[in-house]
């Protein structure tokens, strides 16, 4: 019955509804919706179920774009920053990714690099511990910056083929700590002699509008390559990603699904455009 | 700013006379925008929208020199009544002691703001005792120690126990240590996750709680009123403690689960620092989320 339904101007309020609920901005909302009316008569689509399905495949295109793997270095280590607000996921993630870089066979090193938050090193040493990597670490209120030349050193001495960086969380509207960050990827380029392979901004799925502004500003202060989106488990959608996907240009890598070691996929555009419309 | 953008559709309009009902129209349609930008959930903003339509419409904005003020000032009168008085009352037991529990989803800031209540108890001449709720979070026990290490605030733990029991053991520590406030400091939870809810329902039966605060991290989107709801089904949430607020964030979440719930936001966080917890003030609130 569902799928005999005509194309009415409910039928494009509703579908306003399902983007903005997804924390789609709508800004970006008004802009897909129009095109889709457009679309519509351009291509004479002729019931609401086509509407619907042409509508997925336009978010499925615009998430293809830059859809790509984790950035491999041609010389080891590669090294992946991770950076973002308070409480988003980026201690968890790195262990995830840590497993699953183990599991394939790959030699990985974590730097604790969150100097700075209660019992943060005691954190990511857990997670090393029962992924069966080596952390490096210093004292708690030691300089980041240093704790990461170390562990760079380190990666070298013992031929790691990974390095995952754990920062603190960070506010982007503290412009302090964003130097420190700054600094923090200053020193990895300076002993690379590239910048990070990639520096992954993470992001909570539950988070609305404020994550293009996260973005925009890590992007200005250090480079995202890339995003890692965590907490898909929940009922958020995460749907402000297709705004940084397409204002920003930064692809969305990886997903967090889960607070366990597994909990964590490569981007699947499609996956995520139908759970959208779930 | 949502002041500019009116003052530019009214500026149009002026010139051609008497203000109408399509020029109310037109800055109510800004007015949603506004809205939606600020994460204020889609359906509190149609509520919204209407009951602004309602008095904008009226001979008071018809009628004036500076329609543009009279509707921002609608709007900041209606979002603050949603927002409802700022009343940071927590419920003090008549029998000490008084047992604050801290629930909500992964990473909001309930450890951090367990520190910071039991700090602000504290200065208002409490004695109180942080409990490790938290099993299941790698070294989320040794945080709250360090936390209430930095108070030299005490801090309750059985290790990796059942979590109803710690409750239950450290409000008879509290008991025979003359120690009035207790607070619970509990594991991040998916309101669908229904073991977890079933271990926060537990928690709550263990012990007599006195105040249910859930935490609210303020950059939540559209999400707020689907959590809040189920949270405050599942447990007898009392009221928000919204979190991080020292962000650019602009803090729609913080209407939506008014609105949906009917409890009151009763503290804000605004830094990572112990004494960074205010009492919350409804028309700042609204200042801040009309931006
Ligand atoms: N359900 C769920 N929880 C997650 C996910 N990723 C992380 N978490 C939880 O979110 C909380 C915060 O995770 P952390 O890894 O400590 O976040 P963080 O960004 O390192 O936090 P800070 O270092 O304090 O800024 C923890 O309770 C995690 O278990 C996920 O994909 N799903
Ligand atoms: N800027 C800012 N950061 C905050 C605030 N409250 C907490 N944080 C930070 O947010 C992050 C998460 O805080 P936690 O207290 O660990 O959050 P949680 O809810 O206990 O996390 P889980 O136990 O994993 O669910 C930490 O980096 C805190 O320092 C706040 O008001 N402002
Ligand atoms: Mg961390
Ligand atoms: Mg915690």
């Amino acid at each position: 019955l569902m799928s005999r339904r005509g194309i009415d101007d409910e039928l494009f309020e509703e579908l306003e509804e399902l983007l903005v609920r997804a924390d789609v901005s709508i800004h970006t909302t008004t802009r897909l919706v129009e095109e889709l009316r457009e679309a519509a008569r351009r291509e004479k689509l002729r019931d609401a179920e086509g509407v619907r399905a042409y509508l997925r495949q336009e978010l499925v295109n615009l998430l293809m774009e830059g859809h790509r793997p984790l950035t491999q270095p041609p010389t080891p280590p590669a090294v992946y920053l991770f950076v973002g607000v308070n409480g988003v996921g980026k201690t968890t993630s790195i262990a995830k990714l840590a497993h699953l870089l183990k599991r394939r066979r790959q030699k990985v090193l974590l730097a604790a690099a969150d100097t700075f938050r209660a019992a943060a090193i005691d954190q990511l040493e857990v997670w090393g511990q029962r992924v069966g990597v080596d952390v490096i670490r210093q004292k708690e209120g030691s300089d980041p910056a240093a704790v990461v030349f170390d562990a760079l050193q380190a990666a070298r001495a013992r031929r790691a083929d990974v390095v995952l960086v754990d920062t603190a969380g960070r506010l982007h509207t503290k412009t302090n700590l964003m130097e420190e960050l700054r600094k923090v990827h200053r020193v990895i380029e300076r002993e690379l002699g590239r910048p990070p392979d990639e520096t992954l901004l993470v992001l909570d799925a539950t988070t609305g509008q404020n994550a293009v502004s996260q973005a925009r500003t890590f992007k200005d202060a250090v480079n995202v390559t890339g995003l890692v989106l965590a907490k898909l488990d929940g009922t958020a959608k995460g749907g402000n990603i297709l705004t940084i996907q397409n204002e920003l240009k930064i692809p969305i890598l990886l997903v967090g699904t889960g607070e366990q070691l597994d909990a964590i996929e490569e981007f699947n555009p499609k996956q995520f455009v139908d759970a959208l419309f779930a | 700013s949502l002041t500019d953008r009116l003052q530019g559709i009214f500026k149009g309009l002026r010139n051609r006379g008497k203000l109408t009902e399509p020029d109310v129209n037109d800055a109510l349609r800004q007015v949603r925008l506004a809205l939606l930008e600020a994460d204020v959930n889609f359906r509190v903003v149609k509520e919204l929208i209407a009951a602004i339509k309602q008095r904008a419409i009226g001979q008071e904005v018809l009628q004036s020199l500076t329609p543009e003020q009279h509707v921002i000032k609608i709007v900041h009168e209606e979002m603050t009544k949603l927002l409802g008085e700022g009343e940071a009352k927590l419920q003090i037991a008549a029998k000490p002691p008084t047992v604050i529990m801290l629930v909500g989803l992964q990473g909001s800031g309930k450890t951090t703001q367990a520190g910071k209540l039991a700090l602000y108890l504290r200065k208002q001449g409490k004695r109180p005792l942080l409990a490790a709720l938290d099993v299941h979070r790698p070294a989320a026990i040794k945080q709250l120690q360090v936390v209430g290490a930095g108070l030299d605030i005490p801090v309750f733990t059985l290790g990796e126990q059942d979590p109803a029991q710690i409750a239950r053991a450290a409000v008879s520590h509290a008991e025979s240590h003359t120690l009035d406030v207790v607070i619970l400091d509990t594991a991040g939870r998916l309101h669908v996750d229904d073991q977890m809810m079933a271990e926060a329902k537990r928690i709550a039966a263990a012990v007599t709680v006195h105040e249910t605060l859930l935490v609210v991290d303020a950059m939540t989107g559209q999400d707020a009123v689907n959590m809040a709801e189920a949270f405050t089904e599942a447990l007898p949430v009392d009221g928000f403690i919204l979190t991080k607020l020292d962000s650019d964030t602009r803090g729609g979440a913080a209407i939506s689960i008014r609105a949906v719930t009917g409890r009151p936001i009763k503290f804000v966080g605004v830094g990572e620092k112990m004494d960074a917890l205010e009492v919350f003030h409804p028309d700042r609130m609204a200042n801040r989320i009309l931006g």
